[in-house]
């Protein structure tokens, strides 16, 4: 649920911030 | 140097020790490392630098589209800025994401990352930006109420001196009592790199 979260909580959610992918290959 | 087909990057074998010393990383998980970068550097074009498609095609698996926070990621590996990541500068910057490296160090490179603008505040307006961007990237609507809402709410908990901006030190604060915040900061993969890449062993140079 978005609303239940602070902001950073949200944005760090994104794919772009995440960089385990980067060994995914 | 080796890599002839990649001349602009010097993997010496003085560099590798070098930013052994410079980072948390061994010099084998350094070289294992550069598995990983000669991969990543070559997956559109293949001259030894990452560029931002390259970087945008690993994190999203589709090398077009524009993402801010690909785009702050960029910015912040790339410290040299001259548009693209150097082998050096892609060590430097994983060596913050490394599950021992210094807390400091992951809360100022979140402090950066979020500073859009970079003006030393994490400003209500990039806040705002960042919500919308992670919204518009999930496929989510949130009436701009509740956006207001939200970011209101983070300011009420993390902008200590309410001056509708967040410096530093209330960043290192609202972090500590949100250490959730930085889950993102840490790639166990880093503590596994020689096994990940095992061919390192064929291009070593150097015995821990």
């Amino acid at each position: 649920q978005p609303t239940a979260m602070n902001a950073f909580e949200l944005i760090s959610m994104s794919k772009g911030l995440n960089l385990s992918n980067l060994f995914d290959i | 140097c080796f890599e002839p087909r990649q001349p602009r990057l010097k993997k010496c074998a003085q560099e590798i020790p070098r930013l052994a010393n410079e980072t948390i990383f061994t010099t084998n998980e350094v070289e294992a490392l550069y598995e990983l970068f000669k991969k990543l550097s070559s997956s559109i074009i293949d001259d030894g630098l990452i560029h931002k498609e390259e970087l945008q095609l690993a994190l999203f698996q589709t090398p077009s589209g524009e993402n801010l926070f690909v785009d702050r990621i960029f910015d912040l590996f790339d410290e040299k800025k001259n548009g693209v990541i150097e082998f050096d500068e892609f060590v430097h910057a994983l060596s913050v994401f490394h599950p021992n490296a210094p807390m400091e160090d992951k809360i100022d490179f979140a402090f950066r990352l979020y500073d859009l603008r970079q003006t030393g505040f994490i400003e209500r307006e990039e806040v705002k930006q960042m919500v919308i961007a992670i919204l518009m990237e999930s496929d989510m609507t949130l009436s701009d109420d509740l956006l207001e809402a939200i970011i209101d709410k983070t300011f009420a908990d993390a902008d200590a001196d309410k001056d509708g901006r967040i410096n530093s030190e209330e960043w290192k604060d609202f972090v500590l009592r949100n250490p959730n915040l930085l889950k993102n900061m840490t790639l166990p993969y880093l503590k596994d790199l020689t096994t990940l890449f095992p061919s390192f062993v064929f291009n070593t140079k150097l015995e821990d």
